[in-house]
């Protein structure tokens, strides 16, 4: 059986907030080495990956491997239920029907207990290589999600160019273009606003903004993001979480003439 | 005019 306890609702809340508008019915994948998920949005060009390990819960118990099929506007419905600060224990049996969330408040003495009817989901898991990026751009989260903001309102496109100069968000539309130059930046007293371009090569590919400022939704979950880019791969955008854990978002390119 | 690619285009199914 599957026993994961949260300290904080928190988390699993503004993951399933920041994917559900990119994959809608997806398999949690449980093993004693924690909750995984992979999906595919529905045309087939970004790729959600993620992992909460084992040591993000406390106690985490699963005995064997359990696949919990759930629709993610459903589990919404619950996790909307439960405070930010409240704890949350899931828990299933070896072959459910059902997932159960408990909500506890930590402080009254509150208990709320929710079963969501799981799915049979037939999803096929991609296998993501290795990949020494050719350019890795550390940035504040709030400052990835306003340049995406801002370039979606003259464009659907946006081209990054890492040299080492710096990077270069481009796009150019029916009403003209904009572009946004950052440069590796260090910032002792406030380190969340620093900026670090690790390049080994020069890079320039364009990407959809409708799939990255949905990526940015993210943002609440982590105060820098991973950009990680190679010349003819899927962009990688990754935030780092607790205990080792992650949200990653892989998009496919636009290439061509 | 860029192409979108597809995303199972690079990663292979397991």
């Amino acid at each position: 059986m599957l026993e994961a306890r949260l300290e904080q609702a928190e988390l699993l809340k503004k993951v399933v907030d920041a994917i559900k508008d990119l994959v809608q019915d997806c398999n949690f994948d449980c093993n004693d080495s924690g909750v995984a998920l992979q999906a595919m949005d529905n045309s087939h060009v970004a790729l959600v990956s993620m992992m909460l390990k084992s040591e993000a819960f406390s106690p985490f118990r699963c005995d064997r491997n359990i696949a919990l099929g759930i629709n993610l506007s459903s589990l919404t419905k619950v996790l909307r239920c439960a405070q930010n600060n409240d704890i949350l224990t899931v828990k299933a049996e070896d072959a459910p029907d059902v997932v159960n969330l408990m909500f506890e408040s930590s402080d009254s003495d509150r208990l709320s207990e929710y079963d969501i009817k799981l799915m049979d989901i037939d999803q096929e898991h991609l296998g993501i290589p290795e990949t020494e990026y050719a350019a890795t751009v550390t940035m504040p989260s709030p400052e990835f999600q306003r340049i995406c903001r801002d370039l979606s309102a003259l464009s659907e496109s946006v081209s990054i160019e890492c040299t080492k100069e710096g990077v270069k968000f481009a796009c150019n539309g029916d009403i003209g273009s904009g572009a946004v130059t950052l440069r590796s930046h260090s910032d002792v007293e406030n380190p969340d606003q620093n900026i670090k371009i690790d390049l080994t090569e020069p890079v320039a590919l364009t990407f959809s903004l409708k799939y990255l400022s949905n990526f940015c939704k993210a943002s609440g979950l982590a105060k820098s993001v991973n950009i990680c880019l190679s010349n003819e791969v899927p962009l990688l955008v990754e935030y780092g979480l607790a205990a080792n854990s992650y949200l990653r978002f892989y998009l496919a390119p636009k290439i061509g003439d | 005019q860029k192409k979108q690619q597809s995303i199972s285009s690079f990663f292979a199914p397991k």
